[in-house]
């Protein structure tokens, strides 16, 4: 389906159908943690969470209709950028705490265990209060889960891509998506005015998600190399491209 | 990125 012929209202139900199954971590260690096992814990449910996460992405509409080349840019850049905003989103009902899964909750505190990932915890905390401020409301929260990943690129897509066409598909799913988002803050029904203004409050915050992945990823890589924690399989791969992309 | 590619051309989720 291509997403112009779709209504804004359209759009967010197939972003509804689209949402992933909420991931167990199964075998959880038992506490405290150590720097090891919280790190291997966390990796782990990534590598889960990430497999449903390309599915989400197919179930966007128009997302497959991208060239198989701008898909993998896409989700190389914003893959961390969408585990966290799903861990803010999951995270909004309880202050201090981080709902990674039902099975691994984690306090605020635990993060001292290892090293340098306090100050990403707290970062994501900081968001999840100032989304939790905003009362933000699931259709919102799907629309900018959305927006991170058709909006990730950071060079224009076309350089490597075999398909012009492909990046005027993705702008006209960014406008899709763009009007999705509009027409759930309208539909809720607060003043105009009011709602420019949580237009931008919501689209602010994204750069703080942003902030927040890069350094996770700087983290994660590090955790890497100091050989704290084993990285495969996919979110291995998910890495290096960072990795690769950053030299 | 292998399997990211071959996820992705997967149409049966």
């Amino acid at each position: 389906i291509f997403p112009s012929v779709l209504s804004p209202e359209q759009f967010v139900t197939t972003l509804i159908e689209a949402e992933p199954p909420n991931v167990l971590l199964m075998n959880r260690p038992n506490k405290p943690f150590t720097e090891a096992s919280m790190m291997m814990s966390l990796t782990k449910l990534a590598d889960k969470e990430l497999v449903h996460m390309i599915g989400w992405a197919k179930k966007i509409p128009g997302f497959v209709e991208l060239c198989l080349y701008d898909q993998v840019r896409l989700l190389e850049s914003c893959w961390l950028e969408i585990l966290m905003v799903g861990l803010m989103w999951r995270s909004i009902e309880h202050p201090g705490k981080l709902i990674f899964a039902a099975d691994l909750i984690l306090d605020r505190d635990e993060g001292k265990c290892v090293e340098g990932i306090l100050e990403i915890f707290d970062m994501l905390l900081a968001a999840t209060s100032r989304l939790r401020e905003l009362k933000l409301q699931h259709k919102e929260y799907l629309c900018l889960k959305a927006m991170i990943l058709l909006n990730s690129n950071m060079f224009p897509l076309t350089m490597g891509s075999d398909d012009p066409d492909s990046s005027v598909k993705l702008r006209h799913l960014l406008n899709a998506i763009t009007d999705a988002l509009v027409w759930v803050i309208a539909k809720s029904g607060l003043p105009y005015r009011q709602q420019s203004n949580r237009l931008a409050n919501l689209l602010m915050l994204l750069s703080h998600v942003r902030h927040a992945s890069n350094k996770g990823m700087e983290h994660l890589l590090s955790m890497r190399c100091k050989n704290v924690v084993p990285v495969y399989d996919l979110l291995l791969e998910m890495l290096n491209a960072h990795t690769l992309r950053d030299h | 990125s292998h399997k990211l590619v071959q996820l992705l051309a997967t149409t049966a989720e």
